[in-house]
């Protein structure tokens, strides 16, 4: 069977959101423009450091819609104090991707 | 053993 997207549909709208907010280009967020967003959440670099490298799945730098929503999803954990994977559960990587 | 990000791609590191 299909396994679900571990984003829930109405948080993945909610991080699209702040996504288009940040002016996306050919649909993609580059590092410096995702890391002040990131940053906001207080949480340590190395922590964001890890949150980077899980969500940008083809570590191109850039950040595209379903890879962001991994991110945020991501702090959005760390902040609740679940601990930031050392790799990306299978629930975690978008359909798009695997 | 997670990969230690390059910091090449990760605006973090």
């Amino acid at each position: 069977a299909e396994l679900a997207w571990a984003v829930k549909s109405e948080d993945k709208a909610k991080y699209d959101a702040i996504f288009d907010s940040l002016s996306p280009v050919d649909g993609f967020l580059s590092g410096d423009k995702v890391k002040p967003v990131l940053l906001n959440s207080k949480l340590p670099v190395e922590i964001l450091g890890r949150v980077w490298e899980l969500s940008d799945i083809d570590h191109d730098g850039k950040l595209d819609r379903d890879e962001f929503a991994v991110a945020m999803f991501l702090v959005y954990c760390a902040l609740e104090k679940e601990p930031v994977p050392m790799s990306l559960p299978p629930a975690l990587v978008p359909p798009s991707k695997r | 053993q997670f990969p230690t990000g390059s910091s090449s791609t990760n605006p973090f590191l």
